[in-house]
């Protein structure tokens, strides 16, 4: 089980590597696991921001953050796919050149997982191919409606 | 597979029996504040086994039970089935290979009697988690992101980050 | 200090029972001090949402907690008025109506206080009477523009 | 009395001395992510006396100070100023009735060294606090609402609770 969680670290930090400077646009992200033994020790994350020092996780903006855990998150159903992604109002903290790349991502991810979005933004709810509507006509009693946004792909 | 339907009853604020149907593509679920859409969330994780209440942001189980509104009585009991179709991006277990369709349900009563059934017949919770072990699909699975939690990926300790690596695994 | 804290947390409390219903449009809130010495016990908060029962604070939305904490918030401000306030992205949880309720309710309160306030929503920028740009011409280092929004108010 | 501007020199990413002037209305500081909206509350905090490195999301004070970027050094020092203006709305505490403006600034160098201005003159925080006692304004006070920290004021247990009506009081 050593060599399984090694086979699986290493092709998620792969990924992870791969992904942050796309969803940054430049810089560079590194997973590292600690000293000793591998199935005890924890996991770093490492990021430089394009044009920024490498500095800690801590130091990074509300929206830095969103994106660089969407990268991780991202990394780990490429490395293994799941069947379906739940995502609640994930792109909350993001600008709306952020939103944009975390949709174009959703797009491209869609081809092999299902994913379902809780969005209350304008652009998010554009790049969808259906909306859920979720309304209270009678107050406390939540109903459901369907819209289809007629997407030609 | 892939999850094609959700048939909600009695859950939190979904008092009457609702459907959602979920066809291939990407999509959102939208509404005011407060109408319901994190309730659909809770109730997905709460059909894979979810045990706490607190996480689900009750006080106790009961909490999921609809508790009424000014024109509505409580309702007696909460249910909840998820429905999976076959799809050649991830296939199910081997077991469920056959079935054109999987339903997956729990049950809760206000008396507290509770109950996980699978194809329509009672089952026990380790059955439900079975079919979906190796798809890395559970109630507190990464693939499930609450609201407001996305930075918890990232912020959490170096020890609790190694679990996602092990669920990955 | 004893009867300035129930003086206090009777104003407050006073000023809360009379928002929240603007702000939801209907229903009712109330603090309640605890049982036992005024001076050691805690502050609970009762609401019920217009149309549904009277229920826990936890199982309140992520857009309805932030809107019974506004309501809170600026409770505080009517009853004992401070020269500053500062809100970070604070409408990053809210639909749009409720972010338009905020607004209403910042130029309202503006009379009396100063708010800087942070944001992403297009909504609310369009209420502001100016806009302070921050951009990073260079990689990582901070400039400021102003921008200002002729209001005729 | 009212903040009619900030001035900022080496705190975290503002590594040129930069000016936000906040004329009187409503002014929304906006940008792209990471490009240090956060940083000027932070500085604000600072100023006001905030202790915790931690609580500025940095590991050690020092943190606050410009760390360089990719074209350039780190600086030696990081300086805020804040300058209120007389206003009616609010007016200062007693002693400052017949001052036009207020300057309070903080400084830190690398060294470690550092120091509080009261109107450019060397001070004690508690000189800080005291100008501002009976405003409700402080470094961690209910008048400065930082990043997703909105719900806390709802969500914090009862006793927690009472200290912002103590605050208040
Ligand atoms: N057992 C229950 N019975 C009736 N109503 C319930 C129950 N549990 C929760 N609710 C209601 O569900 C509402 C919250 O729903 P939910 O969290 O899904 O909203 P949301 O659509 O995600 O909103 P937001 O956009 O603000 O996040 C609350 O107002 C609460 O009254
Ligand atoms: N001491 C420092 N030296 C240089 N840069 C720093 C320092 N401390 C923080 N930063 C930078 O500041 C950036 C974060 O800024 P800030 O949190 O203000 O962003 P923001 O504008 O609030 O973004 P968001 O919209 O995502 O919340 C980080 O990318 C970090 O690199
Ligand atoms: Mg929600
Ligand atoms: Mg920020």
């Amino acid at each position: 089980s050593r060599q399984r969680f090694l086979e699986s670290f290493a092709g998620i930090s792969e990924r992870f590597s791969t992904l942050f400077p796309r969803l940054f646009g430049g810089g560079s992200a590194q997973l590292r696991l600690g000293e000793g033994d591998p199935l005890e020790t924890g996991v770093d994350i490492l990021v430089q921001l394009p044009g920024k020092r490498l500095q800690a996780m801590e130091l990074l903006s509300g929206g830095e953050k969103a994106m660089t855990a969407i990268a991780l998150l991202f990394s780990l159903f490429l490395y293994r796919p799941s069947p379906l992604c739940v995502l609640d109002e994930v792109d909350a903290p993001l600008d709306e050149s952020n939103v944009d790349k975390y949709n174009a991502l959703l797009r491209e991810m869609s081809r092999t997982t299902q994913f379902l979005v809780i969005t209350h933004n304008r652009r998010t709810m554009e790049a969808m191919d259906r909306l859920v509507g979720v309304t209270m006509d009678e107050p406390g009693c939540s109903n459901v409606y369907t819209v289809n946004l007629e997407r030609h792909r | 597979m892939r999850l094609a339907r959700l048939e909600i009853n009695g859950f939190k604020s979904f008092a009457n029996r609702t459907v959602l149907d979920l066809p291939d593509g990407l999509n959102a679920i939208v509404g005011p504040n407060g109408c319901g859409k994190s309730n659909v969330v809770d109730a997905i994780r709460w059909v894979l086994g979810e045990q706490s209440a607190r996480s689900l942001r009750g006080r106790s189980m009961e909490d999921v039970i609809f508790a009424g509104s000014q024109n509505r009585a409580p309702a007696g009991l909460a249910e909840v089935t998820l429905v999976f179709e076959q799809d050649d991006r991830s296939p199910p277990p081997v077991a469920y290979l056959n079935y054109p369709e999987i339903r997956v349900s729990r049950v809760l009563h206000r008396d507290g009697a509770s109950e996980y059934r699978l194809m329509n017949l009672p089952c026990r919770l380790k059955d439900i988690v079975d079919v979906f072990s190796g798809t890395g699909l559970g109630s507190r699975s990464y693939a499930i992101i609450e609201q407001g939690k996305i930075a918890y990926l990232i912020a959490a300790r170096p020890d609790e980050r190694r679990m996602l690596f092990e669920e990955a695994a």
